[in-house]
C-alpha cells in the first residue's frame, strides 16, 4: 500500500522490527481468492532462503505452474472441493482451477499484509508512491478458498488446516459469515486450534455498519478488525449551474469529462422502476439519461455497478450520493464514465437543486490526490459495530485500521471495477473494506512477531489493543469521529482504538491468555462437553464441577459490561456490582504503573484493586480486579463508555470499557 | 434415493478411533460408508481434516447426517455455510 506505512508511523522506523534471522520467518497465510505472483509486490529480491520448518508447497493448476512462488510467495494451495461440490462444476472460462486470482481481492489483501516494497505505484496516476506490505520481508502464503460462488466453510477448514500445517505463523482472513456460535462456526473452529498452535488469526469485522451488533467473527481467540479512513482524498467537484460547488471523491481517469455544464437529472426522474433512483441495471431510461449526468443513490446494488449503468443507458456522468447509511464518508471507485462520489449532505443539495430547477446542470471535476486531510481516521461507515451478539460481555472488534480507499495490487484477469464490462487492466487497486483494514493488522502481527518471537497470539494482540489510539494524536484530544454520523465514535465502533505499531512494539505490558484460558471461557458459556471437544479436537479439555466460571474473568485487554433490565439486575432493589478479574503479564523493564479508569456514566462508578502494579523483572505476573456498580437501572439500550489505563510514566497500557443495558 | 445432499462437516473424538482401525482417514470413511450403506449413490467424503479439526466434511443427505450425529465418537455435525469476501 501507498501512504499506510507512513500514516502508521512506519516510513523510517525499520529499526524497531528487527528483519532478519528469525524476523524474516514469519509467514502470513491469507485465505482469499487466490494470488497473482506475476505482481511486483512478490518480488523476493534481499530475502534470504525460504525457512526450513516451511511444509507448504506451491500447487500447480489451470494457469500456474510451481515455479510461481519464489522467497516471497513460498506457498500456493487451492481447495475447491467445497464449492463445487456445492455450486457444479466452476466455469472455467471464468475462473482458474488453481491459486490464480482471477478476481482481484486475495492479492489485494496478501500484498497489503506482506508485499515487498514496490516504486512507482499508482492507479491511473492516484494514490502514487512506494507501495508496500506492513510486513515487507515477512513471507507470503496464499489458500485460495473464495471463488466467484463464495467460500465455502468446508475450503475454508481445508486451506486453515493446511495453512497451520504448514508452519504459518499469522492468518489472515477477509471473510465471514452469519454469527452462529463458535462451536459451529468454521473460522471460529479452525481459529481455535489456530491460536492452539501459536498462530495468530486476524480477521476482518465486516461492512454491515454503521448498524449497531453486525459484527462478523467475534471469537475471543479471534483478532477482529475494523475500518478507519487514511489521512488521504481523491477530492473531485461538482459545480452546479447555480455556482455552487460541492466536494466530492473520484478516481475517474479516462477522457476528460466536459468542462461545459451538462444537463444533470436525478435518476429516480430517469425511470419508472421504484428503485430507479438506485441505478440498477435496467432501470434507467436512455432516452431521459442522454448526454445526461445522473446523481444515483448509493445502496443495494455495488457504486461501480451504478456507473456501468449510467454509462449503458447513454449518461455522460454520474454523481453518486450517499444516504443516512453511509452519512459523509466518502468511498472513492475507478469508474468507467465521469463520477463522483457525495456525501449526504451533498447529494441532498444536488437533489434539491434539480427539484428547484428547469434545466439544471452540473461539471465534474476530478482533482486527483490529496494527503494530509484532516481528520483522520474516521471510522468507516461501512464497518460492522457491536455490541457482540454472540457474547456481549466481550468487547468486539478489537482494533481498526486502515480500510478505506487503499491503493494495493492486483489481479490482470480483472479491472479495477471487477465489472466483466471493465477491460482496463492494472497493476494496483484501490478499494474498500474491513477486508483491506484486516490484513494492514495481519502484517503488523507479523512485524510483532518478528521483533517478540516469544509472545502468544493473545500477547501480540494485547500489545496492538493497548496501544491504539481512540484520540487523534494531532488534535488535542480529540475523539476519533465516526464517518457514517460525525459525531464522536465508541468503542463499540473502533474497539480499542486504531492500530499504531510504533507503539505496540513497547507495550510495557500485555494482557496474555491461553487455551486453557479459553476453554474456561467455554464452560462460562455452559457449552457441552461435545462443544468443547469439538472446537478443542480434544476430549481432555472440560469443565470442571467444582470450579466458578466467568466470562468477565478471561483475561481479556478490554471490559464489556452487559447489565440485563430483564434479569433485574441492578433493579429498584439496589446496586449491582459486576467484577471482572485480570492479570498483567509484564515484558519490558522494572516499572511501577499505577490505573487510571473512568466511565461516562451517570451512576455508574469503577474501582480498580490494587491501584498500583510493581513489576520487578519481565515475565512477571501481577492481577488486580475491576468493580462496576451501577447504582440503578437503565433503559434498555443504554449504552456508556469509558477507558481503563495502566501507565509507568512511559508505557499506557490502555483498555476501553462499554457498558450496556439490554 | 432421491433425497438432496449437502455439505456437512463432521467433527469425530480422534481418541474414540476403534483398535481396528489402522488410522483415522479409515475410520473416517467407514463411518461415512455405514451411514450410506445401501444407498444408490454413496456419500462422498471431501475433505479429511487432521490439523484444526479432527474429523472430515462429506456429502450428506439429512438422513444420513442425522444417522452421523448418532454415531459413536461423532461430536458434532455441523451444516457447511457460505462466507463472504469482505
Amino acid at each position: 500500500t501507498t501512504r499506510t506505512p507512513e500514516f502508521l508511523g512506519l516510513a523510517g522506523s525499520e529499526g524497531l522490527f528487527p528483519q532478519s534471522g528469525t524476523g524474516g520467518d514469519v509467514v502470513v497465510g491469507v485465505l482469499d481468492t487466490g494470488v497473482w505472483p506475476e505482481s511486483k509486490s512478490y518480488d523476493d529480491a534481499g530475502l534470504g532462503e525460504v525457512p526450513s520448518s516451511w511444509k507448504g508447497t506451491c500447487m500447480a493448476g489451470t494457469d500456474f505452474n510451481s515455479s510461481a512462488c519464489n522467497r516471497k510467495l513460498i506457498g500456493a494451495r487451492f481447495f475447491n472441493r467445497g464449492y463445487e461440490a456445492a455450486m457444479g462444476p466452476m466455469d472455467t472460462s471464468r475462473e482458474s482451477r488453481s491459486p490464480r486470482d482471477d478476481d482481484g481481492h486475495g492479492t489485494h489483501t496478501s500484498s497489503t499484509a506482506a508485499g515487498a516494497a514496490v516504486a512507482d505505484a499508482d492507479l491511473f496516476g492516484f494514490a502514487s508512491g512506494t507501495a508496500r506490505g506492513m510486513a515487507p520481508k515477512a513471507r507470503v502464503a496464499v489458500y485460495k478458498v473464495c471463488w466467484l460462488g463464495g467460500c465455502f466453510s468446508s475450503d475454508i477448514l481445508a486451506g486453515m488446516d493446511a495453512a497451520v500445517a504448514d508452519g504459518c505463523g499469522v492468518l489472515s482472513l477477509s471473510l465471514g459469515g452469519g454469527s452462529a456460535d463458535y462451536a459451529r462456526d468454521s473460522v471460529a473452529i479452525g481459529a481455535f486450534a489456530a491460536m492452539e498452535q501459536n498462530v495468530l488469526v486476524s480477521c476482518s469485522a465486516g461492512n454491515a455498519g454503521p448498524g449497531s451488533a453486525t459484527l462478523s467473527n467475534v471469537a475471543p481467540w479471534i483478532t477482529t478488525v475494523g475500518a478507519g479512513t487514511l489521512d488521504r482524498d481523491f477530492p473531485a467537484y461538482v459545480q452546479l449551474g447555480n455556482g455552487k460547488n460541492y466536494t466530492g471523491v473520484s478516481l475517474y481517469a479516462g477522457k476528460a469529462p466536459p468542462s461545459t455544464p451538462t444537463p444533470l437529472i436525478y435518476a429516480g426522474n430517469a425511470s419508472n422502476s421504484t428503485s430507479g433512483n438506485l441505478c440498477m441495471p435496467g432501470t434507467l431510461s436512455p432516452e431521459k439519461v442522454q448526454g445526461k449526468i445522473v446523481v444515483c443513490d448509493r445502496g443495494i446494488s455495488a457504486r461501480v455497478q451504478k456507473g456501468f449503468v449510467v454509462r449503458d443507458a447513454g449518461g455522460a456522468g454520474m454523481v453518486l450520493a450517499n444516504t443516512a447509511a453511509n452519512g459523509q464518508e466518502l468511498v472513492a471507485d475507478a469508474h468507467l464514465l465521469p463520477a463522483a462520489g457525495v456525501g449526504e449532505k451533498e447529494g441532498t443539495a444536488i437533489k434539491s437543486y434539480i427539484a428547484s430547477e428547469s434545466k439544471p446542470t452540473a461539471t465534474i471535476v476530478v482533482a486527483g490526490t490529496q494527503v494530509d486531510v484532516r481528520p483522520s481516521p474516521l471510522v468507516a461507515a461501512f464497518s460492522s459495530r457491536g455490541p457482540n451478539m454472540i457474547t456481549p460481555e466481550i468487547l468486539k472488534p478489537d482494533i481498526i485500521g486502515p480500510g478505506v480507499n487503499i491503493l494495493a495490487a492486483w489481479t490482470g484477469k480483472a479491472g479495477p471495477t471487477g465489472l466483466a464490462a471493465d477491460t482496463r487492466r492494472v497493476n494496483f487497486n484501490i478499494i474498500s473494506g474491513t477486508s483491506m483494514s484486516c490484513p494492514h493488522v495481519s502484517g503488523l502481527a507479523a512485524l510483532l512477531r518478528s521483533a517478540h518471537p516469544e509472545w502468544s497470539p493473545a500477547a501480540v494482540r494485547s500489545a496492538l489493543m493497548t496501544t491504539a489510539y481512540s484520540t487523534y494524536t494531532g488534535g488535542a484530544g480529540s475523539p476519533i469521529l465516526d464517518a457514517a454520523t460525525g459525531a464522536a465514535a465508541t468503542p463499540f465502533d473502533y474497539g480499542a482504538g486504531h492500530v499504531d505499531p510504533t507503539r505496540a512494539v513497547e507495550p510495557g505490558l500485555v494482557y496474555d491468555l491461553g487455551t486453557s484460558d479459553y476453554v474456561d471461557f467455554l464452560c462460562a458459556l455452559k457449552y457441552t462437553p461435545n462443544m468443547i471437544a469439538a472446537l478443542a479436537r480434544s476430549k481432555s479439555y472440560g469443565c470442571a464441577a467444582n470450579k466458578t466460571y466467568a466470562v468477565a474473568n478471561l483475561n481479556y485487554p478490554s471490559f464489556s459490561v452487559a447489565y440485563s433490565t430483564a434479569n433485574g439486575e441492578a433493579g429498584d432493589s439496589g446496586a449491582t456490582t459486576v467484577t471482572h478479574t485480570r492479570t498483567l503479564t509484564n515484558v519490558g523493564a522494572a516499572g511501577t504503573y499505577k490505573v487510571d479508569a473512568s466511565v461516562s456514566m451517570s451512576g455508574v462508578t469503577v474501582d480498580v484493586k490494587p491501584a498500583k502494579l510493581e513489576f520487578t523483572a519481565a515475565g512477571e505476573k501481577k492481577s488486580y480486579t475491576v468493580t462496576f456498580t451501577a447504582a440503578k437501572s437503565q433503559p434498555s439500550g443504554t449504552a456508556g463508555f469509558g477507558r481503563l489505563v495502566w501507565s509507568d510514566g512511559k508505557h499506557t497500557v490502555a483498555s476501553p470499557i462499554a457498558i450496556t443495558w439490554t | 434415493e432421491t433425497e438432496q445432499r449437502a455439505t456437512y462437516i463432521v467433527h469425530m473424538a480422534k481418541s474414540a478411533m476403534p483398535a481396528e482401525y489402522a488410522d483415522h482417514g479409515e475410520w473416517y470413511g467407514a463411518s461415512l460408508r455405514s451411514v450410506s450403506t445401501g444407498r444408490a449413490a454413496a456419500a462422498k467424503m471431501l475433505y479429511s481434516y487432521d490439523t484444526v479439526l479432527h474429523g472430515f466434511s462429506a456429502r450428506l443427505t439429512e438422513q444420513e447426517a442425522s444417522d452421523m450425529a448418532g454415531m459413536d465418537g461423532v461430536l458434532a455435525v455441523n451444516p457447511e455455510t457460505r462466507y463472504e469476501l469482505h
